[in-house]
């Protein structure tokens, strides 16, 4: 089983190997890997060790290689299907955000239970009535589904797109959920982003 | 220097606790702290031994005495002041979210250059002119700062609120972000929360 946190540092990997190749540098160090990640070298070779073995010792990772390596190995070589389970304000701004689709994300659809929402677009993508999201999953095969509900509503939205078919799911309500070994759920939880930051500003040298 | 995902540990056994307070428990073990928060009983103890020594062998951790100690470290027992810079489709969200207050971060104000938002207020919080910055950083004494602002706005504007005091920003640009040492940036990558589960459905056991 591979840490969340080594999936984060293949990611940033991946951003520092994309900013590489746009400036037309061919080769990198795992030291400079490292700098870039505020990690060490010895971390960096073992976070690729996992996958196979890279580089020369002494020659450093060739940028084009290692940077299609790792989007395969985070599966940014293939196209992703999103949902969005509750169009309100966060659920709005995520529908609406292009970064998603550069990256191979692309949102299919938003839905909700409020009639006054159910029908509108944002930026062409359509919010449908949650009544129907069983339906829709069969007939279209979304692969992640984002929550943007208030959190009670959060575990048994998470249950009934699980019982759908749903396997993978990012949760921005503010709750501990459970899900089945074979489901994977990653929470973004904005408060413990600020307390990050109040620890810093609490424990500055 | 304390690692990220340390912190991030800590603010998660701070949530069990406050989980187990809610529910009358008073005391509990590193054992049940490290498999609520997926890592080992020798984690929790290394995590906790940064800010000296807590519970007894054997007889675990008490309940209010850790999360207080937690609440202190994580600089949660005071009040800070957040402004957000942005006041688009995240920002807004952001400004709105009852969920900070609850952990003692309150919004001050938003700001924004678009004199079509400049004027507005978000339930309650006031959106004000980015001219007025500065004036406002040298009167109200913010200490947080959210960079809601598109990507090739986001360095300058995190230069301009340094210079003007500011020491911890939560970046929500896509853009890797300098500042010196003696300020704290954290950015918070939505589409890498993705590739946390497309990693997850391609490398699926
Ligand atoms: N706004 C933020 O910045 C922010 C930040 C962090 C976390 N969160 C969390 O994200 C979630 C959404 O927050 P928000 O501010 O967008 O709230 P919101 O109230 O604006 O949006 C929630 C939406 O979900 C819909 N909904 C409620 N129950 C539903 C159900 N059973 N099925 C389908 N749709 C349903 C509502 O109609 C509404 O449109 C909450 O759990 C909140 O705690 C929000
Ligand atoms: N929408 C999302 O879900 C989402 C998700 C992840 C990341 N982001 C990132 O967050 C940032 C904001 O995204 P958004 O979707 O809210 O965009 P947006 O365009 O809706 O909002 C940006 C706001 O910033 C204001 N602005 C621009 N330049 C400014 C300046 N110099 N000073 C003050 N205000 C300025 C604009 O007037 C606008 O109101 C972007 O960098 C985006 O890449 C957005």
């Amino acid at each position: 089983h591979i840490a969340d946190s080594t999936v984060r540092r293949l990611s940033a990997y991946l951003r520092f190997l994309e900013d590489f190749e746009h400036r037309g540098l061919t080769t990198i160090s795992s030291d400079e890997l490292a700098k870039q990640g505020g990690t060490t070298s010895a971390q960096v070779r073992k976070d690729l060790s996992f996958f196979g073995s890279f580089g020369k010792r002494g020659l450093g990772y060739s940028v084009p290689e290692l940077s299609g390596r790792l989007r395969e190995i985070l599966g940014l070589s293939q196209h992703w299907r999103v949902i969005i389970i509750g169009a309100g304000k966060i659920g709005a701004a995520l529908a609406q955000y292009r970064g998603f689709r550069q990256r191979g994300f692309s949102i299919v659809a938003a839905y909700d239970n409020n009639p006054e929402k159910i029908g509108r677009t944002l930026e062409g993508i359509p919010v449908r009535d949650i009544a129907q999201i069983e339906h829709d999953i069969q007939r279209e095969a979304p692969e992640i589904a984002v929550l943007t509900v208030p959190a009670e509503a959060a575990q048994p939205m998470l249950d009934r797109l699980v019982r759908a078919g749903i396997h993978a799911i990012l949760n921005f309500a503010p709750t501990q959920l459970q899900a089945p070994p074979e489901v994977t759920v990653k929470t973004v939880n904005m408060a413990m982003e600020l307390e990050g930051l109040s620890f810093a500003l609490t424990n500055r040298e």
